[in-house]
């Protein structure tokens, strides 16, 4: 068979067997999603890769160019050079001063801007490669194990009695070694029907609609189409249509939109940033965070040196539910064991003795 | 009072206020700062708490009562140390109604049972191995070693802001089978082998 699946007495999830990643998604209620999810990558737009010297390097066959121009970004940069003015101005003029200015804005901490303003975001298990799977099937528990690459892992698992299926990501030390800042997000392509509208929350609270390319105060004019339909999601990102609603909690404020290959049905997340320059927005140094590498003496960093990229672990919860349900039941619900779990303490053995009344 | 052991946590929330702690618009250091002066809170909120816990469950101040904050990247020191006399796990619910959900306690044996304290029933619990006990290598520092077995438990019917108390015994023989069946998708190239 070209599928596995696993399942409890509320969900069934089905994998294709040779990429391993998620296909679909089926509660016992009915409601039926196909959901194709992985992870991907926008570069960020770093100014310098825009008026690089390259010498007597050649772009286009990478002689005689210093190692750390990778194929990436002499690909980039060979790009750059095809634009008309007018198109580069376009491109990047700055949405807040409409002019050339913005030329220069690059990604950082307090901007998300990709290399190229439309940019398709790549494929993290580089397309090539097929993740290790380890599947566990349980009685009260059951999961998927994706090992991508030595840097992104994920655990796709799912509880006795409930439907909802937690991704569980850990990614890190995302690699810089090709001179390339790097956003990862992870994307849900799914079948429903969303033409371009989607969901997410306001500060936690009610939620609010959101149209590709629209402002509902102001007529807007694109310049941005990846990063100017980025919203913050604070709790969760619905998608939905007549007959079904995938609902995607976040455990953290994240940038989230719906853009995928179609524009409908696809829910982005992103969980990692490692940029290699600043945003000149005040910072004064590019969102790059590293490890602490000991010597570690009595807690203090005495001598510290910084090490590898950050590693940082998540979960997005998915709520599949039907949209005829009173208002977002299964998400309200979800939200709240999120962001309120069952706190447990250990202790040894207790005994309670009721002569003495203690313990 | 003003230095009551809650005011380090006061401090540091108050100062995480500021959008570079909410969103990581800081140089490095500074979020390392927000979040040195956040643990160093809850280190100091940290006996407090385990008063709470002893009074509101009645334990009294004799027993030791232990967290475990990196439960998530499956550490949690007490429940080595406890691993073969056993040890018991207090669940607490925040919400102001009844709660069923599944508990997840890092552990270092594949074989536990668990029992609820209330009724001395056995509750369904399974062990499932942790396939990423390194974090690809990035383990906190400091951190004692990662487990490498997950215990997963339904804790039923938490009242609101309650507590309830299960007993965690290591169990000698496979009563009832722990792991179903793991298998491994090795996937090379295009094909699949599947291997039980």
């Amino acid at each position: 068979a070209d599928e596995f699946t696993i399942k409890n007495d509320k969900v069934t999830l089905t994998f294709n067997e040779n990429t391993g990643k998620l296909t679909r998604v089926s509660t016992v209620s009915g409601v039926d999603a196909a959901v194709n999810q992985g992870f991907y990558y926008y570069t960020g737009f770093d100014s310098g890769l825009v008026d690089m010297d390259l010498g007597d390097c050649d772009p286009a066959t990478g002689k005689g160019c210093p190692k750390q121009y990778s194929a990436e970004v002499l690909a980039h940069h060979k790009w750059m050079q095809s634009l008309t003015p007018q198109q580069m101005h376009n491109d990047m003029a700055d949405r807040h001063h409409g002019d050339a200015s913005g030329s220069s804005q690059n990604s950082g901490a307090y901007i998300f801007r990709p290399q190229e303003a439309s940019q398709k975001p790549k494929d993290v298990a580089f397309a090539g490669s097929i993740p290790e799977v380890i599947v566990h099937e349980g009685f009260l528990v059951s999961e998927v194990v994706q090992h991508w690459t030595p840097w992104l892992n994920q655990t796709i698992r799912i509880y006795s009695g409930s439907a909802d299926v937690d991704f569980e990501w850990t990614i890190g030390s995302i690699p810089i070694e090709d001179g390339v800042g790097k956003e990862i997000i992870s994307r849900f392509d799914t079948d429903v029907v969303s033409s371009g509208v989607f969901y997410t929350d306001s500060n936690g609270r009610e939620f609010q609609q959101r149209k590709q390319n629209y402002r509902p105060t102001w007529d807007l004019r694109v310049y941005q189409p990846v990063s100017g339909n980025y919203y913050p999601v604070n709790s969760a990102v619905y998608v939905e249509d007549t007959n079904k609603r995938v609902s995607l909690l976040t455990d953290r404020s994240q940038g989230g939109s719906s853009l995928g290959k179609t524009g409908s049905g696809s829910i982005e997340l992103m969980v990692a940033r490692r940029l290699l320059v600043d945003d000149s927005r005040g910072v004064g140094e590019p969102l790059n965070e590293t490890v602490w590498v000991s010597p570690y003496v009595g807690g203090e960093c005495d001598g510290c040196r910084y090490g590898p990229g950050i590693t940082s672990r998540g979960t997005h919860r998915m709520v599949l539910e039907s949209p005829k349900k009173d208002g977002l039941s299964a998400t309200r619900a979800g939200a709240e064991a999120m962001f309120s779990p069952m706190e447990f303490f250990v202790t040894e053995h207790t005994e309670y003795d009721a002569a003495t009344g203690s313990w | 009072g003003s230095d009551g052991p809650l005011r380090a946590l006061e401090e540091a929330s108050s100062l995480a206020q500021h959008h570079d702690a909410v969103s990581g618009t800081s140089k490095q250091h500074v979020a390392e700062d927000y979040a040195m002066r956040l643990a160093r809170g809850h280190a100091l909120a940290s006996p407090m708490v385990t008063e709470a816990v002893q009074i509101l469950t009645g334990l009294g101040p004799e027993v030791d009562v232990f967290e475990c904050p990196l439960a998530n990247v499956s550490v949690c020191a007490p429940t080595t140390a406890l691993a073969d006399k056993g040890f018991d796990v207090f669940v607490y619910n925040p919400l102001a109604q009844s709660r069923t959900s599944m508990v997840q306690v890092p552990v270092s044996h594949a074989t536990y049972k668990v029992l609820d304290a209330a009724t001395g029933d056995e509750v369904p619990a399974e062990v499932v191995r942790n396939q990423m006990p390194d974090m690809n290598g990035a383990l906190p520092h400091g951190a004692s070693a990662p487990q490498l077995w997950t215990l997963f438990f339904q804790a039923q019917h938490v009242g609101p802001l309650g507590f309830r108390k299960y007993t965690i015994v290591k169990s000698t023989t496979q009563e009832t089978p722990r792991t179903m069946t793991t298998r491994k998708l090795k996937t090379v190239g295009g094909g699949v082998r599947r291997r039980m």
